[in-house]
């Protein structure tokens, strides 16, 4: 599909930010869905150093494989020494039984092993997916792809929007924001937040 | 299915970046609705790695009575920061024309706002007007009418809830001009129809419901309407 941006919707997409430092950001293809033959599906973002981090999920009751497994790093990590998150289109890989979760599992260590790290029993990366509901993913094609995305990662904003533009599904336009802050007791010192997001239907979300 | 990932380069403890995210979670992506249907897969994820904290600072911990001023200022950051992003998904709903804000006040607890302000959000009644451009007020009040826990007279005073004579609903012009009243404490309003089709015509609009007497609690949601071109998208949408 022509995935030209709306001229009403252009203002909403940055041509430039400020990114928290110590992240890198990248997108790259695997093909996920058989009808995307040449846009990038895939997306990593990560800090170099290993860090804190949390997450809110759906409460659907079919829960995505992703959603469990990447609730089952954060509790076994008790939210510190996570290195990032990797996302997929093209899949929900939601309603998919045990296969799906080797295969949200795979990912993540798939990914891990990119930053020298392969522990499966002790996993650092986060998985989200998103698409159709189930049907299982070409798991062969997004591992194969996984180390052309480590090496696609950057910190300009440029690798920041290709993230951005990877994880979109019915989405018009990507969506990504950032900005600088500071906090009281070290008003000399700069801080950055970034973040982006996807969805433009099934959307109701209700995260815990 | 919504996604999200958010980085910053504060230092925070690992057991607060739960209670920074729910908190502002809960008035931001938990407070939009597109289509009323929430995804297998929606997952919000955070990461805050200290890479530009100086030596001395000290890890964010959001406390139960933390006054700590940063934990304060970070937590508006984050909430702003994520109203922002969530108000993006909104605006690319699916066949979208426009961007609707609900704001519920209720002056008995946010809870009783916010049900109001989620059953208006999903009527496709409402969706489809404003779509339509119609300013059916009529809708919007039978929306708050059913609302989950104001029909219902098990555990909660139901008619305390929602009074008829104390319900207002207004149109807010998001172009800073005059409220346009069309519902006063039970009272329909006398419409300006020229007025009420200049405001439609505006991309966003807010819709106030004022349940209140007292100080209000108050509830924003945020949805869009609903066209044509949602039920092409996703009857043409193949699994």
């Amino acid at each position: 599909a022509d995935r030209a941006i709306p001229a009403a919707k252009q203002k909403y997409v940055p041509a430039s930010g400020t990114y928290p430092k110590g992240f890198l950001a990248g997108s790259a293809f695997a093909g996920v869905k058989a009808s995307n033959t040449k846009y990038d599906d895939l997306a990593l973002i990560v800090s170099e150093k290993p860090c804190v981090a949390g997450a809110v999920f759906t409460q659907n009751v079919f829960k995505a494989a992703p959603v469990k497994v990447s609730q089952g790093i954060l509790a076994e990590k008790k939210g510190s020494d996570i290195r990032g998150v990797v996302v997929n289109s093209g899949c929900a890989n939601a309603v998919t039984g045990g296969l799906g979760n080797d295969h949200a599992r795979a990912m993540a260590a798939a990914t891990d092993r990119c930053f020298g790290h392969d522990n499966p029993e002790s996993l650092r990366t986060l998985v989200m997916s998103t698409g159709v509901i189930g049907q299982r993913l070409p798991i062969d094609k997004i591992t194969s792809a996984i180390p052309k995305l480590h090496e696609s990662l950057g910190s300009t904003h440029e690798h920041w929007l290709a993230a951005a533009q990877a994880i979109c599904t019915t989405d018009t336009f990507p969506k990504l924001i950032s900005r600088t802050f500071t906090l009281p007791s070290h008003p000399e010192t700069t801080y950055s937040i970034a973040g982006m997001t996807k969805g433009a239907g099934m959307i109701h979300p209700n995260m815990a | 299915t919504l996604l999200a990932t958010v980085c910053t380069d504060v230092a925070i403890d690992p057991q607060s970046v739960h209670k920074f995210l729910t908190s502002g979670t809960n008035k931001s992506f938990n407070c939009i609705s597109i289509d009323g249907d929430t995804s297998t897969n929606d997952t919000l994820t955070f990461f805050a790695n200290g890479a530009a904290a100086p030596a001395d600072f000290q890890p964010l911990i959001h406390g139960k009575q933390s006054k700590n001023a940063d934990v304060i200022a970070f937590q508006a950051v984050l909430d702003d920061f994520l109203t922002e992003l969530a108000q993006l998904v909104v605006r690319d709903g699916e066949g979208a024309t426009k961007f609707v804000t609900i704001r519920v006040r209720s002056d008995i607890n946010y809870k009783a706002a916010k049900r109001a302000a989620v059953s208006v959000a999903c009527s496709s009644l409402v969706k489809t007007a404003l779509y339509g451009k119609d300013a059916n007020w009529g809708r919007i009040l039978c929306a708050v009418g059913y609302a989950p826990g104001i029909m219902s007279s098990t555990t909660i005073n139901a008619d305390r809830l929602v009074e008829p004579s104390r319900t207002s609903v207004s149109f807010i012009p998001s172009d800073g001009s005059e409220e346009l009243r069309l519902l006063v404490r039970g009272e329909p309003q006398e419409v300006d129809e020229v007025r009420a089709k200049q405001i439609l015509e505006m991309e966003d609009l807010e819709i106030l419901v004022r349940l209140e007497d007292g100080p209000p609690e108050e509830a924003v949601f945020w949805t869009c309407d609903f066209s044509h071109e949602y039920v092409t998208i996703n009857g043409d949408y193949r699994t």
